[in-house]
């Protein structure tokens, strides 16, 4: 299976074959996919070899047939509905974010605490009262959650969207959150992402 | 040199120790260490030994020797100013995240280009347009910029803000930036992170 490395460089090559598909560039050299994500040539053949991928010497793939297997092992073209928890400053920000439609996202509702922002329109969504996302997530048998609460109500929600059939779940608060072994939780944390950017200011500097 | 992933464990190992910290315990056990960062105890000690900390056993790490060797590795109690160019869904968000400053963040100015936008507060910052971003960031000698435009932006923000004198880019935007070697770039790419989940649910449905 993949290693989690090559798994990370392919949705940048995707990016880059559906640019070059919607531009009707019939080949896309590993060259250029290599620059997209900072590596060689010669690993981008090794990632897609993954995929089963083989391109054309002096060529490159076909954009079209890469852009369908990358699509396919990525599991872009298959809807995810989702519901959002906490419609705060970066909640808002995911929700009327309009890139995530492209991987097959679709947040098909929107829970909050805060009776001030319960009723309130956030695009084409009304924002709901937490008090109803079990009955909804079971009616309409939504699998994802994306958490965007404050960090000390983070546990408390996963565990209310876990009860109500959630099995994946998009965490962007600052916590390690306590799941069944079944559910899927992919941590978005953006501190540890400034920390170790800190740390390399810290290498640069000494050196 | 560390690893990369021990590396982006230790922010994790951070957040605990200051919590314990702020809670006057005065030992942090390897095994609650491995619970927040989702590895074993023995991952936790080899992470640890990269910053030469060996814990006692049976009782784990100095709570307050731990989190100052932490904060010095990472660099967290060094000010980082930086400027935020691009205040739409997610520039405001950022530009409002009381989270980041615990890591030595500080944003000193907000830059758009859209009229409606200049001169609006956000927080306590003053949206100014984009083409004072050049004098200021000389002026205040900034070295960080993070942008949060929209992708076709991204690379003429980027060229920029290295031309006045930033060295440090925390790039949103969903592109891959050309920059001369000396600048350090980090990439926050939630697309990925969403795609490689996409992927997670795919190979569990395939099992
Ligand atoms: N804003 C950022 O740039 C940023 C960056 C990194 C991490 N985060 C994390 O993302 C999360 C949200 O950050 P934010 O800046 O949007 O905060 P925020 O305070 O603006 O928004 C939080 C929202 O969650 C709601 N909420 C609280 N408890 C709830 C519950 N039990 N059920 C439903 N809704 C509930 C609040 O009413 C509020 O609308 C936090 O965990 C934060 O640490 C934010
Ligand atoms: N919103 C999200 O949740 C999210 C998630 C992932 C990635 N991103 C990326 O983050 C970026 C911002 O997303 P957003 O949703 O906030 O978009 P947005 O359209 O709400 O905000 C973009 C802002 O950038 C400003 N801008 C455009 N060109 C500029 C320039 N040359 N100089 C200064 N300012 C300029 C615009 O006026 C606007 O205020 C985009 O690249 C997007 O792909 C956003």
């Amino acid at each position: 299976s993949i290693p989690q490395p090559s798994l990370r460089r392919l949705p940048l090559y995707y990016r880059l074959v559906s640019l070059n598909h919607d531009k009707k560039l019939a080949y896309t050299s590993s060259r250029d996919l290599g620059l997209t994500a900072n590596v060689p040539a010669a690993r981008v053949r090794k990632d897609l070899s993954y995929l089963g991928e083989r391109g054309r010497p002096g060529v490159g793939y076909d954009t079209e047939l890469l852009m369908q297997r990358l699509e396919t092992f990525l599991g872009l073209i298959n809807d995810k509905e989702a519901v959002l928890v906490g419609v705060g400053n970066l909640g808002r920000a995911l929700a009327l974010y309009p890139g995530f439609a492209r991987y097959g996202l679709k947040i098909a509702g929107l829970f909050d605490i805060d009776p001030a922002k319960i009723g309130q329109m956030v695009g084409t969504l009304k924002i709901m009262d937490q008090s109803r996302l079990p009955d909804l997530v079971r009616r309409w048998r939504i699998q994802m959650g994306i958490i965007a609460v404050p960090a000390q109500a983070a546990q408390g929600v996963a565990e209310k969207l876990i009860r109500s059939g959630i099995s994946v779940i998009w965490n962007f608060a600052p916590v390690t959150l306590v799941v069944p072994p079944y559910v899927l939780v992919k941590d978005e944390d953006l501190a540890v992402d400034l920390a170790t950017l800190s740390h390399q200011i810290v290498e640069r500097d000494q050196a």
